[in-house]
């Protein structure tokens, strides 16, 4: 039964097409991931992949891999990296151009700021079911807490603590302002 | 040291070899370097929380399992993706302007409550945070599961703190000389917003920088377990006992009401 089997398993997905995109804001950019749900082989592999485009100076909101690793390649553009250790502090905050890979450790917060032209990347993953976890937005962690959860941990008035939790909804946001700062290295 | 080669000629007893006092009380941390919980792939501590006090959100490297030892409190798990399920009720059509004014609707995940003998499971990466609502002392033992598959990074246990100064106004107390080490490694963490420049932050939330640069927590001197003076409000059921006498009262079990 082998060839039943292993033999014809779907062994690939496109993730470039713009209309399969698992998070899409028109004015920020798309987000689609390969997973062993969408490509079953890639239980075996234990591995996972994703594909984002993001448009001139759009964020994609500061995130963490619960179990996963993240192995990122810009295929184009540029872009402005933050990734944050378990310490606070940034060991990585620059540019990633085009043909440079990134490595992002499990757990490790990040963000990601496109430059003038935009950035577009692939990223692996080493788990077949990669999960992502938002720092803000509609899914996040800020979110999911108690308004004065978040007014007694940061030190804020309720009012604040309601902006930060329902200010933002997406995970791609578009930003008018585009990049103020450079990052360093 | 290769995971699986435990050659250990001595067991000991072992006691905690540091600690790191907040405002709202202390943690206790065994040595993860000793050989016995190197061999198991484990770390251990214990977060001793006073009444009112709230350990900070956090998520770890390593799925964790929490056992109560003493006391009572509420905890929060945050699982990216999972909805608000905890609502404020609408306003009631009776409630004054002034009431409406005050009053302030939110909506989070799910909460739960733990008390002595409890066990919580929490996995890998996922945000949580906990509360001391009893009358007592919180004292929690927790376990990580630093070898657990789910950790792809070293068995380092590592600690990602969502809000305060975990370094700052901490006191670490050595029971033993190289229980310091590790204190003074604790005396340099922040939590992970610090690592982001501040207006990132703010387009992230939108919110305006000052409100930014509070998530950072640089001037937060209560580390890690902090005191919530007017106690802790948030959307909750009632406990199981106080519901039935509450549905009685209002005619639930009494045939009032059809």
């Amino acid at each position: 039964g082998i060839e039943e089997t292993i033999c014809s398993a779907k062994i690939r997905e496109n993730l470039d097409k713009a209309s399969r995109a698992d998070i899409y804001n028109p004015r920020a950019g798309r987000f689609s991931t390969v997973n062993s749900y969408s490509l079953p082989i890639l239980k075996f592999l234990q591995l996972s992949a994703a594909r984002g485009v993001l448009y001139r100076n759009a964020i994609m909101s500061p995130h963490w891999y619960a179990n996963a690793h993240s192995i990122i390649y810009v295929t184009r553009g540029d872009s402005r990296m933050q990734i944050v250790n378990h310490k606070g502090r940034a060991v990585f905050d620059g540019q990633v151009r085009e043909g440079q890979v990134v490595v992002v450790p499990q757990n490790y917060a990040v963000v990601k700021q496109a430059g003038e032209q935009g950035c577009e990347w692939v990223a692996f993953n080493t788990n077949d079911n990669a999960m992502i976890n938002t720092l803000s937005g509609r899914t996040s962690a800020i979110r999911g807490l108690p308004a004065d959860v978040i007014a007694s941990a940061y030190q804020i008035s309720r009012e604040e603590a309601e902006r930060l939790k329902f200010s933002r909804r997406e995970t791609f946001l578009f930003s008018g302002s585009g990049r103020s700062s450079r990052g360093r290295v | 040291w290769q995971k699986g080669e435990c050659q250990i000629g001595n067991i000991n007893a072992q006691e905690p070899s540091y600690s790191i006092r907040a405002e709202a009380g202390e943690t206790q941390f065994w040595d993860f370097k000793n050989d016995e919980f190197q061999c198991a792939g484990v770390s251990i501590l214990r977060h001793r929380i006073q009444q009112r006090g709230l350990l900070l959100p956090v998520y770890h490297n390593s799925p964790v399992l929490v056992y109560v030892l003493k006391g009572r409190g509420i905890f929060g798990l945050m699982i990216s993706g999972c909805p608000e399920t905890y609502e404020s009720s609408q306003q009631s059509r009776e409630q004054s302007q002034e009431d409406r004014s005050r009053s302030f609707r939110d909506r989070h995940q799910k909460i739960g409550e733990s008390r002595q003998g409890d066990i919580v499971a929490i996995p890998a990466g996922a945000a949580h945070w906990a509360y001391n609502d009893g009358q007592e002392e919180l004292v929690l033992l927790v376990l990580h599961d630093d070898s657990n598959n789910a950790n792809q990074l070293d068995q380092n246990p590592r600690s990602f703190y969502l809000a305060g100064n975990p370094g700052r106004g901490q006191e670490q107390q050595p029971y033993r000389e190289h229980g310091s080490r590790h204190g003074e490694q604790q005396q340099q963490f922040g939590n992970i917003f610090r690592g982001f420049d501040v207006e990132t932050l703010a387009e992230v939330f939108g919110v305006d920088e000052e409100t930014a640069r509070k998530l950072q927590g640089h001037n937060d001197e209560r580390g890690h377990l902090i005191l919530v003076q007017r106690g802790l409000q948030v959307i909750r059921p009632p406990l199981r006992g106080e519901e039935y006498g509450r549905r009685e009262e209002e005619g639930y079990y009494g045939g009032r009401d059809n």
